[in-house]
């Protein structure tokens, strides 16, 4: 479940990147 | 005399390709709504709408949308999750939206 979360937060690093 | 002059069709309202007025989704192809393609944006839809914990599995996604085949929804998947609007949860074949918080 670890894996999840980094996953998310990957996902919302990247979601924020491209909405800047 | 009379000067041949072949209709100059010259299309002077290209207007939409307006610079940096919303988000800057540049990148081409063509650019629907929110920079999301119909295929993509109903996914997209599909796994904000789903409250699993472990989120929707493409199977789930195939079976709502029987309309768009699995290699349009694996690509929209892929494309989704690189935008980091969604991201994969249990494995590989379930996701979940970052948007829904």
């Amino acid at each position: 479940l670890e894996r999840i979360r980094r996953n998310k937060e990957a996902a919302l690093q990247r979601l924020a990147s491209r909405s800047v | 005399r009379k000067s041949i002059m072949t209709s100059s069709k010259m299309p002077q309202s290209l207007g939409s390709f307006g610079m940096g007025d919303m988000a800057s989704y540049g990148c081409g192809s063509s650019v629907p709504v929110n920079g999301l393609t119909a295929h993509q944006s109903q996914v997209l839809n599909l796994i904000k709408s789903c409250s699993d914990p472990e989120g929707l599995s493409l199977k789930e996604l195939k079976s709502q949308l029987h309309n768009i085949n699995i290699i349009t929804i694996k690509q929209a998947v892929e494309f989704l999750s690189s935008e980091g609007h969604i991201y994969s949860t249990v494995d590989d074949d379930h996701y979940k939206s970052t948007d829904a918080e």
